[in-house]
């Protein structure tokens, strides 16, 4: 359906994908640290988007994630604000950007 | 105005107020902490509440502070979770808690 096909192209086309919500402090988090990092990275605001809320069922169905922020880097699910951070406090988030080309 | 009524009152008659909302992490994190300190707290989901949007508005206008978590203790406005985690990391949330009679 559109939504999937939508989300799946925004995740194969851009380094670093953020499904996202403009109110949500987990998402600025993430938003945040990506941009302290240097990283190219393209942003969805599901609640700004005019078919938001399918592409938030759609990436439910895809990666088992009904939740936000929901990242991608490399065309990789990686997963919301708690799996990023976990990942750069384990110094593995700027090796994984370097690999997309985000950095 | 009845919501600002509402919310005073709120604020008044208990030791610990929360104006949340129910999916956002920020308000589950100053919730988690409170429970794990084994804090006496009310907690009012501003997006479940049927007044929810007029609460939040008249919050807006009485503290300046129109984001959720919203948090009053011993009737004081502490503010949202950064301050929650801020005064508990300089040891100062405990004896507010205590003070008030939550713990
Ligand atoms: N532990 C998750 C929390 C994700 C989460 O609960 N996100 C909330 C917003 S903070 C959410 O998506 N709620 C449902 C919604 O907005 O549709 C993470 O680290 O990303
Ligand atoms: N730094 C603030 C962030 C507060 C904030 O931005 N809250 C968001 C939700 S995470 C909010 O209220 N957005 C507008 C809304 O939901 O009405 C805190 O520590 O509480
Ligand atoms: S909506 Fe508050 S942290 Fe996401």
């Amino acid at each position: 359906e559109m939504a999937l096909a939508k989300a799946k192209e925004l995740v194969s086309s851009n380094p670093v994908m953020v499904f996202s919500k403009s109110y949500c402090s987990f998402c600025t988090r993430v938003k945040q640290l990506l941009s302290q990092l240097g990283a190219n990275y393209k942003v969805i605001e599901l609640d700004v988007e005019s078919d938001g809320s399918e592409i938030q069922s759609a990436l439910a169905e895809w990666t088992a994630q009904r939740t936000v922020p929901n990242v991608f880097i490399g065309g990789n699910h990686i997963g919301g604000c708690d799996s990023v951070m976990g990942r750069h406090n384990g110094g593995k988030l700027v090796p994984l950007l370097t690999e997309a080309g985000a950095l």
